[in-house]
């Protein structure tokens, strides 16, 4: 595949699913191939993305625990033509203590992307909100990071740990990683403090944060209640244009 | 201790540490005394409650790693007098896989509380947003349990399994614990979608759902960059007023 990009961020609710989501589909309705590993046991992408993820569905935790092949495993999204999803089922939420005394832990999901028949442009990674195996098969994996960060207080409290982690992964694990995307969400006009995180956050990550900032948008969180992303939901909103921009200030830095 | 509250949801940034913070402060301000313990290792609740919390100081960490007496890990926050803090330093980060190998590893948190010299009228749990082993420490140290729900889509999706969690330590490491309290969080009254979730939420836990719902509110999620509480921030803003009625039906249901 030519790009993985892992999303994370151990501080929860912070826009990881949704920026997956919608970054997913304006990339694939540009004519992109995309596929979407849904690595959080709640399962949001899944839901966002139509896909069934109910136990028995085949899903990430088969590929990781019982070997399934990838292709078996994924399922294409009503939201766009040439994007796919591997959702994440219930069993899921035991895979983090069962991968403990597995041979090659971490490697797992490294392997199931290695060894899948189907090529894409892009698979991105929705990680839990904690650093555990789940996130490091996802770092392993990954020949990117990107980090949604919400323009709230406690926005930068985590962030060293995580930027500490990527780097152990990277030393000991996966010399490819690079932490290439900072992507702000939530930005709230009507608070002083949405512009203190920006301005923070633009000046300790210059050369990676994106231009595009997503608003707090209310169209945002309402779509997926509709079963959409909001780039089909409502198009022209605000929320829908700036991910469109991100995504494709994301496609430019790859070119 | 009287009470011991363990607040979980796994759903992240549900405002678990806001709602820990906020009912603590307004508990403390009416005369109980209250204990906060962090087990998050971002330590936003610390933070929020002004505790230092960088690496060399007694923490939580080390109650449960190396058995420091509990007295000797807490500290008393400027934002009201009978409050206490245990907080939640660094090294906490790498506690999820230490505990792993650790004898008795679900019930180190409860042998503290047990030990420990000094008689609280309510202990609060922060818990990170996952399902591992620090959660399940304080579900095993808890005499209840509070789950934060946001007003949002995704609400609903991750609490089938946290229940099943909670009725599984219930059934072999805590007979005493019950989900006694749900809140409902940023309560947003421009969309329906909200109304919804409330709704929902009501019917299937009517016993355990407060009356006071807390509404999504600037005052509240800028207090924490003040270094306050909302309690003493913005004491007559809506947010604040919510969280002292949501402190008083707590208060009222163990009376
Ligand atoms: N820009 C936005 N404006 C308004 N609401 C948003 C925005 N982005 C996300 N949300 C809403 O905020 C909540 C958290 O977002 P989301 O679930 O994507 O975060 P997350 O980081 O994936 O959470 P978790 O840590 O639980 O995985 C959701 O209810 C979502 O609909
Ligand atoms: N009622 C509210 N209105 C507006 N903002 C809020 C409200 N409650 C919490 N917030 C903000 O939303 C964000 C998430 O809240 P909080 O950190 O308390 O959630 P959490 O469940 O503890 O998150 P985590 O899963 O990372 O531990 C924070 O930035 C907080 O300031
Ligand atoms: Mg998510
Ligand atoms: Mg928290």
């Amino acid at each position: 595949n030519k790009r993985v990009i892992t999303v994370s961020n151990q501080k929860g609710g912070v826009g990881k699913t949704t920026s997956v989501v919608n970054i997913a589909v304006a990339l694939a309705k540009r004519g992109a191939k995309v596929l979407v590993i849904d690595l959080d046991p709640q399962g949001n992408a899944s839901t966002a993305l139509g896909i069934p993820h109910q136990s028995g569905v085949k899903g990430i935790y088969d590929v990781l625990i019982s070997e399934v092949p990838l292709n078996e495993a994924i399922y294409q999204s009503a939201e766009a033509e040439q994007l796919w999803c591997s959702p994440a089922t219930i069993d899921l939420a035991g895979a983090e203590i069962e991968l403990v005394d597995l041979k090659n832990r971490e490697l797992l999901l490294k392997h199931a992307l290695l060894n899948s028949e189907t090529e894409f442009d892009y698979v991105f990674i929705d990680c839990p909100p904690s650093l555990g195996l789940l996130t490091v098969n996802a770092l392993v994996a990954g020949s990117e990071v990107m980090i949604p960060i919400q323009c709230e207080y406690y926005a930068l409290e985590g962030l060293s740990q995580l930027v500490k982690t990527i780097a152990l992964v990277k030393a000991n694990l996966n010399p490819t990683l690079e932490l290439s995307t900072i992507l702000l969400t939530m930005f709230d006009n009507r608070t002083n403090l949405s512009a203190q995180v920006v301005e923070e956050v633009r000046e300790h990550f210059p050369e990676q944060t994106l231009d595009s900032v997503i608003p707090r948008s209310v169209r945002i969180s309402e779509a997926p209640s509709f079963g959409q992303s909001v780039i089909n939901y409502d198009p022209s909103s605000a929320g829908s244009i700036a991910y469109q921009e991100a995504a494709l200030e994301i496609a430019k830095k790859g070119a």
